[in-house]
């Protein structure tokens, strides 16, 4: 474990827990996209399937317990118990168009083709786009709620802190994942037009469609 | 196969 891995890890929890509080809150789920939180539960199911057959340690488990319960949580106030805020009209983007280019890859191009694996490059190389239905939806509606892009932020900064986890991991342990890194130099650069909008603007962040 | 991915990140 590294700063970085920590920070990183960190931020990515703090902004499961600030979406799940800001809709629990205002009881609503207006500027969400459901089908980006449907794919991040998708990716979480799929890379943490290692929950049953290995232990790395107290940390990692409890993490991605929490991971997978606040995802489904989500999930949950979004299309049950908070359903009549659901911006159905503008959360438009054919996640199929996602899912199926990355189940495909996920077969071509992997470190080894066991199941196990090939779920966890499914899940790897789905994250690094399953973002896009939720900025699909702000360009869209043209704005977002300020929690929102605090939520985006801290999202787009963990995968940017991972980046520096590989970079220490590979100067100092030897160890790097190909796979887990471009798909993560990806992933970061999806949020970077996000970024620039978040840091300049501050407050309403307004998309250009 | 070298650099095997421990999977010991979240």
């Amino acid at each position: 474990m590294n700063i970085f891995r920590l920070a990183g890890d960190l931020s990515h929890l703090a902004a499961i827990i600030i979406l799940l509080l800001k809709i629990w809150k205002t009881r609503s789920c207006a500027g969400i996209s459901g089908k980006s939180q449907i794919l991040f539960a998708l990716v979480f199911t799929t890379r943490y399937l290692d929950l049953l057959t290995s232990f790395i340690s107290l940390y990692n488990t409890c993490m991605k317990i929490i991971y997978i319960g606040c995802a489904y949580a989500t999930v949950h106030l979004i299309y049950m118990k908070f359903k009549a805020t659901y911006d159905g009209n503008h959360d438009t983007f054919r996640i199929e168009f996602l899912i199926v280019p990355v189940g495909g890859l996920s077969f071509l191009v992997n470190h080894d083709f066991s199941p196990l694996e090939i779920l966890w490059t499914f899940s790897i190389y789905l994250e690094s786009v399953a973002i896009l239905p939720q900025l699909f939806l702000i360009s869209k509606t043209g704005e977002a709620e300020t929690i929102t892009t605090h939520y985006l932020f801290c999202l787009g900064v963990y995968r940017a802190l991972y980046l520096f986890n590989w970079i220490w991991r590979f100067y100092f342990e030897g160890f790097f994942d190909m796979i887990a890194i471009v798909a993560g130099v990806v992933q970061t650069i999806l949020y970077c037009d996000f970024f620039y909008l978040y840091v300049t603007k501050g407050e309403k962040v307004a998309i250009p469609s | 196969q070298d650099h095997i991915n421990p999977k010991d990140e979240l």
